[in-house]
């Protein structure tokens, strides 16, 4: 699994649609000050699943839609889209579990032209294996908040709910609260912590 | 489960504190370790008990961490992060400007450090540091050409101009 | 006394926020402000009301000082700290390493500025900056030839590697 | 009032006595990480009556003394000395209060020869202004620890307490603090404080 492309619209100072791909081991953000580079890394934690809307610098969630500027007028939602590429990691024949009448194979040799005499349905599955638990090569992941407050979640284009997002990605070390992010002037903050934090943190990893 | 996190922590303390840790790679020698901390009794729980964390750097003798500079302690940091993301990569991480507090010499080794991870992970890192630019494979330009308004650009290194602006070419 | 703080809170505001203040000198344009947190039947109180601060850097309308990037918001702490020497100098300053977060054109707004106080204050400024080095009038290096022990040079400017290293001839 | 010097020996990584006269109005501090720059922070907020190990970065007070490193032992006490320049503000005539006869000197014109013919004895006195309440032009403020926990505490060599250190520097915007230290990774806590602490800077300066 791979994260390839962040696209953000009226998300905080992104007014513009904006995409980053990400198509090189190791990527730099460059800029001024106050530019916006932060900015993408609270987008990326807000698709996650981040609640707190302090988390990511404001006083209320309704912060992270653009809020105008000098020349340009505020706009009505915010919408992040984080693309994943979820290659098959491995393809092996299970035999579903669901199958009643699993006994009767070992009785029935399929004779050469590959007609199983037996009378029991057989469910032989094509189980694949992909970091997300979503069959596709690519997996979109969409979150959108209204100016009226109302909030959309999506992951390739099916509506879901912000719990499904979350689910998504248990236990891939990726998260709001994971070990994989490391927030502006935080660096420290993992020496820092008390030992239970430090406890949790490991325990994502384990 | 007890036994998941049992091997991880063994696992994570090897990466970190071991003779060819992490902590020993980035501070060019010194020794760390963690450790369960016990409860009154002295007793430690697997299921429970909190990580305590110690740093040496070479020829030093610090008590306790809080005693280590803003520099060693940025270094500490990453060199445990590394060591975790040994033992569990996780898939990309994001680093925003970790580098703000080291001088030359170690922003040159936490860069470079980065390089051992890729075959499992992918960074985005957030930085200030020519030195950090150097050792990124393509880098982002953010600017508001437009007060307020950031827009993305795609630079090279030599695009990015002494006082950190962007080049004007680079911009357009 | 209640009049001498309605005295430096007025002082400092205008210091601060007002049209030729510290906070537009800094950002080169934008508005700050400070006001007193009324409780909740609205009521201001010179004597116990906490302080709060708004801070807009040019052409942008942050609701809040926390939406502020790494950077502004150091700017806008200096800025603040300096409105308070302009009522009430120290007979010194100490500033370690306030300029981690800026950018290169950040951190020369940042040194330059120190030039306005010296009439009535000096600064010892710690910093790993290139840039602020230079507004330095003379600098010390602090190394450890002796691991773990440390020792004070004199150094000049170009005695300052590009690494951060202090030259060999500075040690001695 | 002007800082002139510090003077360190067993305080933290500083185990030789070392000196750093501030003799120029922008003094910068360089040096590779871990060095001992900010320990010289930690130095001055000690000697100006810092009670906290926590805010020197200390689990214990006894962490200020150089704990000894590869080649060096332990030592035995941390000694740190600030010296100001305490030049006379201005001086004036102030006659004290506690001349009782007071109103005799009205009558009495003093003849030429400068003998007063009255009776009172008149108490004139020359009250020197100095920033700092000690009548020397220069003003050494020394602190010491020893690894058995005992504190010595003088001003100009005399022994004085904790507190007459803290005194001295009342109402002078310098303290352990005040806004006149900005420690390292705290620029931005002046702005992320609560409304109360905020106050009580400014009170500080007040
Ligand atoms: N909802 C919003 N609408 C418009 N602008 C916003 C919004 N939220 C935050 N901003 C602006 O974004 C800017 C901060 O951006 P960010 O923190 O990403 O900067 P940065 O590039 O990381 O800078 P630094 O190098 O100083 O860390 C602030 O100036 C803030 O006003
Ligand atoms: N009592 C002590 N005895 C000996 N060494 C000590 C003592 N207390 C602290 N130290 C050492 O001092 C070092 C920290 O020094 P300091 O924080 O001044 O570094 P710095 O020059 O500010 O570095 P940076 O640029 O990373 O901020 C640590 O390595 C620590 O072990
Ligand atoms: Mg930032
Ligand atoms: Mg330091």
């Amino acid at each position: 699994m791979r994260l390839a492309k962040l696209t953000l619209s009226g998300f905080k100072s992104f007014a513009d649609t904006t995409e980053f791909t990400f198509d090189a081991p190791v990527i730099g953000i460059v800029g001024p000050n106050g530019c916006g580079k932060s900015n993408v890394v609270d987008a990326i934690k807000w698709v996650l699943g981040e609640r707190s809307a302090k988390s990511l610098r404001g006083s209320a969630m309704i912060d992270v839609i653009f809020a105008g500027s000098a020349t340009r007028k505020p706009l009505g939602c915010a919408s992040v889209t984080l693309t994943f590429d979820n290659p098959v990691l491995d393809r092996s024949v299970e035999v579903a579990p669901s199958a009643p009448a699993m006994e009767t194979i070992e009785d029935e040799q399929e004779s050469d032209d590959g007609e199983a005499e037996g009378s029991a349905q057989v469910r032989r599955g094509l189980v694949v294996h992909r970091a997300l638990p979503v069959d596709h090569d690519v997996v979109e992941v969409t979150r959108r908040l209204y100016s009226d407050g109302r909030s959309e979640y999506l992951i390739n284009g099916k509506k879901v709910r912000l719990r499904d997002i979350r689910e998504l990605f248990m236990d891939t070390g990726i998260g709001t609260d994971a070990y994989s992010i490391i927030e502006q002037g935080k660096v420290a903050a993992l020496l820092e912590a008390n030992p239970a934090e430090r406890r949790a943190i490991l325990e994502e990893a384990a | 489960s007890r036994v998941r996190f049992e091997e991880t922590f063994n696992a994570v303390r090897t990466n970190f504190g071991g003779t060819d840790g992490m902590f020993r790679r980035l501070f060019g020698g010194g020794s760390a370790d963690m450790f369960l901390v016990p409860d009154e009794e002295g007793n430690v729980d697997w299921l429970a008990s909190g990580i305590e964390i110690r740093a040496k750097p070479p020829g030093k003798e610090p008590r306790v961490i809080s005693q280590l500079s803003g520099g060693e302690k940025s270094m500490t940091t990453v060199a445990l992060l590394l060591a975790i993301f040994q033992s569990k990569p996780a898939p990309f991480c994001i680093l925003d400007e970790v580098d703000a507090a080291l001088d030359e010499a170690n922003t040159e080794r936490f860069a470079s450090s980065l390089h051992g991870f890729l075959d499992r992970s992918h960074f985005i890192v957030i930085t200030h540091h020519k030195r950090t630019m150097q050792h990124c494979h393509k880098l982002y330009g953010v600017t508001m050409p437009q007060r307020g308004v950031s827009r993305r650009v795609a630079v090279r290194f030599e695009q990015v101009g002494n006082d950190g602006r962007l080049s004007k070419d680079a911009v357009e």
